[in-house]
Formats: structure tokens, C-alpha cells, sequence
């Protein structure tokens, strides 16, 4: 099976996912993740919304299925939301 | 479709394309925009009517990072393109990021098959969520020559513009889900452990380990081999995977096709009445490789690299009433003939039928 991304790629991993979503899945470019908030972190609600977008398992976490789809060249338009 | 449903008031619209890139001929170009624009006007009461020098509604262009309209490109790869919807001013236009290897083929990114899709955004179209959709974000490479605008697009635009004027109305292929109970196969090999059921432009994926079963477009792997393969087998001993359509057959090694095929299935030892193979499997046992064509099968030797003589023969003689033989498949001993939704699992040695199944049996559904 393919191998897991080695841990120090984490950083790398992290900011993919949150261009993906604030080009594509209208994430607010300012939101910090705080450790005890109250709602589920926005990133994760995102992620979750994009992986039911691609039919993909809905886990709210960057799995290596998830950051396969991110990295596939494509259109520029979001999915969801307005592109005025 | 996109939010508030903008749409073109008028069904007769104007296309302008602004510049040009290096990377392709103009005419080449040009012929790419207006394939794509057909793609749309074939489905629907849509016209589309170039103008030089003058505004036009959809104008198409090439343009480089940031472009002053707040959506930057970003080099190669990663955002291919952009359009916006119908509208005054910027509305409909489409934006193609020139730092992109554009072509007219397999290589780089298709600039038929992205114009296309841009041009969904500017008649109003949104992303799709079906992954053979041509409105589906994510690229996938097409044979142009083979393209057919799928179902899921059909139905988004007319739902907007209204039918085509044309007598039949046209329709596009549906992309084949693993537990639909009707699904047929066009092929089935084996392919290193794996079974690879081969339906239009798609392969269905089957690793025994894995529960999931995974949809792949040909072309990903394989993107000089034809949509709607007809027959398949793997020769295990070789580690190739030889497939078919029409006249034609091509060999498989890993993810390369070997050079100079295709060739003539002739080359096999056919006669010319043969013009197509419906499946196929190899008995890696005794190297003795089976092909099905209508209610006859012939049957080769690969050590040989020569047919037996003796065929073609009935397939009924030889193994039962199975019908005609859409595809088929060796695994563990047994033989598996695909009929329509009807399996039927063979067993060479007691040369009987000891099973009838589901076509879909092997996608735990």
C-alpha cells in the first residue's frame, strides 16, 4: 500500500489543504484553529465538505486519498459558493 | 448549477478568442475552441458565432499569474483554467493559464477537453460531483476524437437552455457504478493479482485485500488505448495484459503499451472473417489461451504463438450453456464467463458449470 507521508511533511500537508479549501471550499483566509473552541475546527468542516464533494470517505482529516484528489490539476472555479 | 442560475437571455451567442499561446498552432487552437463550443451546441438550441475586434460574450484568452480579476493564476499544473458566468463585461469569459502545457493530445493538458469545461461555467454551469462528468473539477484526459459529452452535463444544460433542435435527441454516456445491479462488462483480465473489469472509458479495480473497490478513467494508465476495449486476458507467464478492440489488439506491460502495437489481430493467426474478439482468457497451466467470438471460440497456443488447429468450435460443446461471452476470466483454477448481469463460474477439469452469479459478485455490495 502506498506509504504515509513522513511526519515532517506535516507542514507542507497542512498548508495544501488550507489553499485547497480557501480556493475551492470558501474557507476564510483568517481563521485560526483554536485548540478549545467550542464548534468543530472550520478546516476540519471543510475538508469533510470537500471529501463528500469527491464521493471520498467523509473524515474531516487529510488522508492520503483526500491529498491525492488536492493535488490533481484542475479547474479554477470553487465548488461550492459564488465565483463573482 | 451556479448560484441565482444566470443564464445568456439569447440562445445566439459570440465567442472571441483574444490571444493565442506558443505553445500550440493557431490553427490548432482554434480548432480546439470551436470543438469545444460544439460540445455545448450539439445538446442544446445554443449558437456560437465568432467576431474579431468587436465586444463579444465569451471571450477566451491566455493570461499569465495575476490578470486583474482577483484570481491569479499559479504556474504550471494546479489551476488550469477559469471562466465566469453569464454576464455583462467579464461575464462568460475564459481565462487559460498560459504557463500550462498546452495541446491538442494526450500530452500535457488538452486544450479541447479544459475549453470545454470552462465553457459549462460560462453557460451557467457549476462543478460536478460525477466523476466522468465533463463539468467534474478535477482533469482527466479524453481522446477528443472519442469524446461524448456525458449524461450528468447533457441533463445540467439542458435544464438551463432547454433540449437540442435535433429530431433525436441526443444522449451521453453514465458512469458505471461498482453495485449497480444492471452493469455489464465490455472486458475483464486479470492484472497482477488484481481483476481490472473494463466498462466504455473506465476500469474497475478489484485488489482481494481491499473491500473498496476503485474506478479509474483507461486513460490514466494507459492513455494511447481506446475507450470500450472488447476483450482482455493476462499472460502471466510474460507479465502481459493483451487487450482488444475491433481489428486490433494491443500489449500491456506495467503501465507502458509495447511499442508497435497496435497490430492486426490476424497476426494471431485469425481468419479475415474475424473482425472483433468478445473475450478471451489464458490458462496459465497450459499456456493455451481461449478466445470467445460470437457462439465459436478458437483457441491459441503461446507457446507455440500459433493457433491450435482443430478450431473455431462451438462454445456450447465445450462449456456449456453459457451463451455468448461478453468477457471472461481464470482465477484459482476456475474460469468465469460474463453474460449481460449473468456470471457463470467454470470449472476446466469436470468441464461443468458450478455456479451462477451476479455480474457484480466481486464488488462486495
Amino acid at each position: 500500500f502506498p506509504v504515509a507521508p513522513e511526519a515532517e511533511d506535516e507542514g507542507k500537508t497542512l498548508e495544501l489543504v488550507e489553499t485547497y479549501l480557501q480556493n475551492f471550499y470558501n474557507l476564510q483566509r483568517d481563521h485560526q484553529p483554536h485548540l478549545r473552541n467550542k464548534g468543530e475546527n472550520p478546516l476540519a468542516a471543510k475538508l469533510k465538505e470537500m471529501q463528500a464533494f469527491f464521493g471520498l470517505q467523509v473524515t474531516g482529516k487529510p488522508d492520503l486519498r483526500t491529498l491525492e484528489i488536492m493535488k490533481k490539476p484542475r479547474c479554477g472555479i470553487p465548488d461550492i459558493g459564488e465565483y463573482v | 448549477f451556479t448560484k441565482g442560475n444566470p443564464k445568456w437571455k439569447s440562445n445566439h451567442l459570440t465567442y472571441r478568442i483574444l490571444n493565442y499561446t506558443p505553445k500550440m498552432r493557431q490553427a490548432d487552437t482554434e480548432e480546439a475552441i470551436k470543438k469545444a463550443l460544439s460540445v455545448w451546441s450539439k445538446v442544446t438550441p445554443l449558437t456560437f458565432r465568432r467576431v474579431e475586434d468587436e465586444e463579444a460574450d465569451i471571450v477566451i484568452s491566455f493570461a499569465y499569474r495575476d490578470h486583474r480579476d482577483n484570481s491569479p493564476f499559479d504556474g504550471p499544473n494546479g489551476q488550469l483554467a477559469h471562466a465566469f458566468q453569464p454576464g455583462e463585461g467579464i461575464g462568460g469569459d475564459v481565462h487559460l493559464d498560459e504557463e500550462e502545457a498546452w495541446t491538442k493530445d494526450g500530452r500535457g493538458y488538452n486544450l479541447f477537453i479544459v475549453v470545454a469545461h470552462e465553457l459549462g461555467h460560462s453557460l451557467g454551469l457549476s462543478h460536478s460531483t460525477d466523476p466522468g462528468a465533463l463539468m467534474y473539477p478535477a482533469y482527466s484526459y479524453t481522446d477528443p476524437n472519442e469524446f461524448l459529452l456525458p449524461q450528468d452535463d447533457i441533463d445540467g444544460i439542458q435544464a438551463i437552455y432547454g433540449k437540442s433542435n435535433a429530431a433525436v435527441q441526443p444522449t451521453g454516456p453514465v458512469t458505471p457504478e461498482a453495485c449497480d445491479p444492471n452493469l455489464t462488462f465490455d472486458a475483464i483480465a486479470t492484472l497482477r493479482g488484481e481483476i481490472i473489469f473494463f466498462k466504455d472509458r473506465y476500469m474497475l479495480r478489484k485488489h482481494p485485500a481491499r473491500t473498496v473497490t476503485e474506478r479509474n478513467f483507461i486513460s490514466l494508465f494507459w492513455s494511447k488505448l481506446p475507450s470500450g476495449i472488447q476483450a482482455a486476458y493476462e499472460n502471466i507467464e510474460t507479465d502481459e495484459v493483451l487487450v482488444f478492440k475491433e481489428d486490433k489488439y494491443w500489449v500491456i506491460r506495467g503501465y507502458d503499451i509495447a511499442p508497435g502495437y497496435p497490430k492486426p489481430i490476424y497476426h494471431l493467426g485469425f481468419p479475415k472473417t474475424v473482425k472483433r474478439v468478445n473475450a478471451a482468457y489464458s490458462d496459465e497451466n497450459t499456456g493455451k489461451t481461449y478466445f470467445f467470438i460470437a457462439d465459436r471460440y478458437w483457441r491459441y497456443d503461446e507457446n507455440k504463438k500459433s493457433m491450435d488447429h482443430g478450431y473455431p468450435r462451438k462454445i456450447v460443446s465445450d462449456f456449456g450453456k453459457i451463451g455468448r461471452v461478453d468477457a471472461a476470466f481464470q482465477k484459482d483454477g476456475y474460469v468465469y464467463f460474463f453474460h449481460g448481469t449473468t456470471q457463470f463460474q467454470f470449472d476446466p477439469h469436470t468441464k461443468r458449470i458450478v455456479r451462477q452469479m451476479k455480474s457484480i459478485s466481486w464488488f462486495n455490495c
